[in-house]
């Protein structure tokens, strides 16, 4: 399978609505650019946050951190947030050529409600479909974060251990 | 059980030697790096630990803690992908995991997404440096619009231009 | 001690903003960081804790966890060179602190450094970038040599190529 | 002052003596390059050694893993260690026109040595004649080990203090 395209809503550093496509089946080689605190990585998180990953991989002490916060003019002031949720939107290609949408918001209050193809799914339900398609959020092998690419090859013997009991 | 974890650890651990030789394959010499893991418990694997040993070329056998910084970012990607070959995922997210390679280092990263990378295998890397991004099919540009104070996209399509060399961006 | 650590901190505190507005200053536009460390407990400060603001220019006030990769890096410099100013080590060595840097921050590092840098205050800087490591008055190059097995170093001065795209590496 | 001069003598990858010269009074921004793993952290731990700082500082768990290693064949090998010390040399030119050489070497056992202009010093005498040259080999505020800059900004608050409290 593929990933089509991504839409995120009040994300992060993303206010509003934002619709990034990953191109026809021939794009298999994507890079993401742009300079310091652009949105890269949140372009990430965002990825993994649909994907059922927890906040505090995203950087984050909690969901509602997640939420696109308005600036506010100085830190006294208590920040008022304008959204009350965000949402990220996950559009996948299966190998028998079936588009499924895997969708994830967040309220201000920190819940998380998940959808597939718009129906409501638990959260267990939800992970069972993404590992039918070999996405498995549980032991994230297909994420590295920044700067976590030196911490993967200097894991103890019991953490590799563990991965590869994981994945068998 | 066993048998699960034998045949995963099997896998892997053939698949990571040969991956680790192709992203440290230098051009000029007959050096060649090699990894491999070894089990610390043989009778019940799952019950001890897994050794992961990387040597890059023309170096010899030492503790994977006493390699530099690219070196153990090079080795991480192979261990990475041999996990992959195994349980391949159908993409890939990679946040500058190019930060401590060296040129030479980030060419041959570059080769080896350009070569493995498909329809059933999507590689979406974060990179700062054009060595490695100027190789992709497509970029998406990040900008913050301080008007709206937000992250906005942009895409652009690489293949169009035949050579890297006369892409818009000066890449 | 109260009056030793108010003195080092007030000139900290001080000196922090002007750093972080030099290493983030843009070219074409008014917006401008700043910085500064506020105490936990100001009647005995030496028992609280103080902490550490960076705003990056044209973004609001955030805590320091929530900066980017790039922008954590630039804040850690202005700590730095700011304790520097109260306590000034004759020389820096810094081991590729422009990892995470794009090539706009990388070029404001370089320049911070050519014009703090003199007889007194030496900068000895690993990098793997070219736009660092060409502004520099003298590299010192290192390899690996097989036949030896061992590390060795080359020095070039700089100095005697005035503008660096003429220089025999290309940089 | 400044740094005029590193002799290194079996200190990690750098086999037998070199001699890394900082250049006149007019070299102050000085950058050390090559490829992975040519041996540029190696330098910056010889300097930081000599400086009497600790070898978990330097990537290593004990002090005789910072003597140089001849490569061995195959990993069953003991390594036979020709090398029974790693010796480095600082040559240091005080405000005062003055040279100081400051050099410490480190034997097999994990035993190190002191010197200051060639007579020997114990290690708290060592660093008490560097804090005079406002070399803090305690606080190392002007050494960024590779990885550190991040960590660096993300401190909690007592380690701020802690750190000002030390400069102070
Ligand atoms: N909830 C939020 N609302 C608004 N902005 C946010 C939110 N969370 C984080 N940010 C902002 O997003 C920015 C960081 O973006 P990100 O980490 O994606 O940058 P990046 O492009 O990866 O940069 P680098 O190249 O330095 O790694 C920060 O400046 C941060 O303040
Ligand atoms: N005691 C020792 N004897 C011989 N070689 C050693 C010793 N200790 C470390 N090394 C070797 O030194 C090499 C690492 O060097 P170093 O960390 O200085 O590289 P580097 O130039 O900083 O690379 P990078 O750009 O990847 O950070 C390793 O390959 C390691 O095996
Ligand atoms: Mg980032
Ligand atoms: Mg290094």
């Amino acid at each position: 399978g593929r990933l089509l395209k991504l839409t995120i809503q009040n994300f992060k550093s993303y206010k509003g609505l934002h619709e990034i496509d990953f191109g026809p089946n021939q794009i298999s080689f994507l890079s993401i650019i742009g300079p310091n605190g652009s949105g890269k990585s949140n372009l990430m998180d965002a990825i993994s946050f649909v994907l059922g990953i927890k906040a505090t991989y995203l950087r984050s002490s909690t969901l509602s951190d997640l939420i696109y916060r308005p600036p506010v003019d100085s830190f006294n002031e208590p920040e008022i947030n304008a959204n009350s949720s965000a949402t990220v939107c996950f559009y996948y290609l299966t190998n028998t050529d079936q588009i499924i949408t895997f969708r994830r918001s967040v309220t201000e209050s920190g819940h998380s409600s998940y959808f597939v193809n718009d129906v409501v799914k638990s959260f267990k339900n939800y992970r069972d479909i993404l590992e039918k398609e070999n996405i498995l959020s549980k032991i994230r092998n297909f994420l590295v974060f920044q700067g976590d690419i030196e911490n993967i090859a200097s894991q103890t013997p019991k953490q590799l251990t563990q991965l590869i009991e994981f994945v068998s | 059980r066993l048998e699960l974890f034998t045949s995963a650890f099997e896998h892997i651990s053939g698949e990571i030697d040969k991956i680790y030789k192709e992203l440290t394959r230098l051009d000029n010499s007959p050096a060649i790096g090699s990894a491999y893991l070894t089990l610390d418990n043989t009778s019940e694997p799952y019950l001890g630990g897994i050794r992961f040993h990387a040597v890059p070329p023309s170096k010899q056998f030492r503790d994977i803690g006493q390699l530099s910084g690219g070196e153990k970012s090079v080795a991480a990607l192979a261990l990475l992908f041999a996990i992959h070959s195994f349980l391949p995922a159908p993409f890939f997210v990679l946040d500058e995991v190019d930060a401590a390679l060296d040129n030479d280092n980030v060419d041959r990263l570059a080769n080896y997404i350009r070569s493995h990378s498909g329809p059933d295998f999507q590689f979406i890397v974060i990179s700062l440096k054009s060595g490695l991004f100027k190789r992709s099919d497509a970029l998406i540009g990040v900008y913050r619009d301080i008007q709206e104070k937000s992250s906005k996209t942009l895409s652009l399509d690489l293949r169009q231009y035949p050579e890297a060399s006369s892409s818009p961006l000066m890449i």
